[in-house]
């Protein structure tokens, strides 16, 4: 463990507690993509199949329990609990282009053809493009509340502080998992430009508002 | 021989 992945872990425990919050508080899921909140669902499932057989630490086993639980709450609080909140008409990108091709991939660029492998592949594939659904919404309706828009800061962090954690794994342990590393680049890169309208409008107080 | 790869990050 080092101090980068640490970082990354509580900044991505930080945006699921958010959404949450979020959720709860507004008793709304106004401006959340239930699809990306699917998917995640699904990219914890397929990872963290391993949480019996494969017991690393109390801390890995924690968080993987706690990001099993609090994905899959979140998909229920979003499509029974608070559905009549779950904005519909904006949450519209098509996930079968994103479910197929990164189980084809996974089946293809995998580091063991095992079914654990390419479940644990697939999983680090549709994470890198499981925040488009949410993306996109956010450019449809052309704005995101606040809280919404630190909830992906946090999130789009995660990941990009994971880089960091790959870099110094790399030249301190002479460990690197290139599948991981690449699709953690691609996840980390289609966050730019809502780092670039967080940072230059969120932080100054603005509202998040996409150039129409 | 298939090692299997053990994923210790989240």
């Amino acid at each position: 463990m080092n101090i980068f992945r640490l970082a990354g872990d509580l900044s991505h425990l930080a945006a699921i507690i958010i959404l949450l919050i979020k959720i709860w508080k507004t008793r709304s899921c106004a401006g959340i993509s239930g699809r990306s909140q699917v998917l995640f669902a699904i990219v914890f499932i397929t990872r963290y199949l391993d949480l019996f057989t494969n017991f690393i630490s109390a801390y890995n086993t924690a968080m993987k329990v706690f990001f099993l639980g609090s994905s899959i709450g979140t998909v229920y609080l979003m499509y029974l609990k608070f559905k009549a909140t779950y904005d519909h008409n904006h949450d519209t990108f098509r996930i079968e282009f994103l479910l197929l091709p990164t189980a084809l991939l996974s089946l293809v660029l995998n580091h063991e053809f095992s079914v654990m492998e390419i479940l644990w592949t697939f999983s680090i594939y549709l994470e890198s493009v499981a925040i488009l659904p949410q993306l996109f919404m956010v450019s449809k309706t052309g704005e995101a509340e606040s809280i919404t828009s630190h909830y992906l800061f946090a999130l789009g962090s995660y990941r990009g502080l994971y880089i960091l954690n790959w870099i110094y794994r790399y030249y301190f342990e002479g460990f690197y998992d290139i599948i991981a590393i690449v699709a953690g680049c691609v996840q980390t890169i289609l966050y730019c430009d809502f780092f670039y309208l967080y940072i230059t409008k969120v932080l100054k107080g603005k509202k998040l508002q996409l150039p129409a | 021989p298939s090692a299997t790869v053990a994923h210790d990050e989240l």
